[in-house]
């Protein structure tokens, strides 16, 4: 699965994610990338998400939605709303990763895997990759 | 307000001791500089992540476009969705086969259609019907991909191995 978040100089977000799925899907397996608001979803209101792991439970969870709900509605900051809904995934027993545009400041991921592919660039910031964890 | 941008490519069990990929690093960032160039000129954030996408899309690195994983018949089925957070206007494919940028097909369901999600067969006369790029099946599959499925499916329950994704 492959994703990316934007934020453009007006301020406005985007979100798209793609994926093959996973080897071996049986019966027209679908998983969340396609689902808006389960492994896509961008709201200039709240931020835009690009989700990739075990599909099944960022459906469950509507997992981008939810993150972008908990700041529009709750109020809080990204980070905070992303790790919460994660360790929701967690909990059931999914794995995967995110990628969060917040209204400002620096995108960032979350993951509970070993490595995520990663990277971000931003008008402040160099371009960075990332695989590992401990990177 | 500045602009900015976050790509990933998978999440799964890479460890220094199993990177995966060798040219993973290399076309990600490929794809931060095609979103870069669309962000540093003023231009949309939907393009800029659409521009990224496609280019881990043609990566045989990811798994997504060229270089996706394969269903248990050995088709690779591809999903995407791409979403306008100003207008919170969406679209997205599931289980198509015959194109090369999935993304810019759920873009043209956004733009060029009243629905949100198209699926399989439909989904694949929708592209051809508006002109996107096609793909082979030829083209979308890598040996690797086909090795892999085939090491699933001997397995005895012929469950599939979420974590051997690779992105």
């Amino acid at each position: 699965t492959v994703g990316a978040v934007a934020r453009d100089a007006a301020g406005g977000l985007a979100a798209a994610t793609s994926t093959g799925g996973v080897t071996g899907k049986r019966w027209g397996r679908i998983g969340d990338s396609p689902l808006i608001g389960a492994g896509t979803y961008a709201d200039d209101r709240a931020c835009a998400v690009s989700a990739t792991g075990s599909g099944e439970f960022f459906i469950r969870t509507s997992c981008a939605h939810e993150i972008a709900a908990r700041i529009r509605l709750a109020g809080e900051d990204a980070a905070t709303a992303t790790e919460t809904v994660l360790a929701e995934i967690t909990a059931m027993g999914g794995t995967g990763g995110v990628i969060v545009m917040p209204l400002d400041g620096a995108p960032f991921w979350r993951f509970s895997t070993k490595g995520m592919y990663r990277g971000r660039v931003t008008a402040d910031q160099a371009a960075e990759v990332g695989v590992f964890d401990d990177e | 307000m500045t602009w900015a941008l976050a790509i990933h490519g998978g999440a799964g069990s890479m460890t220094r001791a199993n990177p995966g990929p060798a040219g993973a690093r290399d076309a990600l960032a490929q794809a931060l500089a095609a979103g870069e160039a669309v962000l540093v000129e003023g231009g949309a954030a939907l393009d800029a992540v659409e521009a990224a996408v496609r280019v881990l899309e043609d990566a045989p690195e990811f798994n997504a476009g060229r270089g996706a994983a394969l269903s248990y018949d050995g088709v690779a089925e591809l999903d995407a969705a791409i979403m306008h957070g100003a207008t919170r206007k969406a679209g997205a494919v599931a289980g198509v086969t015959a194109t090369r940028h999935p993304v810019s097909l759920a873009r043209a369901v956004m733009e060029q259609s009243p629905h949100v999600l198209l699926g399989g067969a439909g989904a694949d006369a929708f592209a051809v019907a508006h002109g996107l790029e096609p793909a082979t099946q030829d083209w979308l599959i890598l040996p690797e991909r086909r090795a892999q499925l085939e090491i699933m499916r001997a397995k005895p329950d012929g469950a599939f191995d979420v974590e051997m994704k690779f992105g």
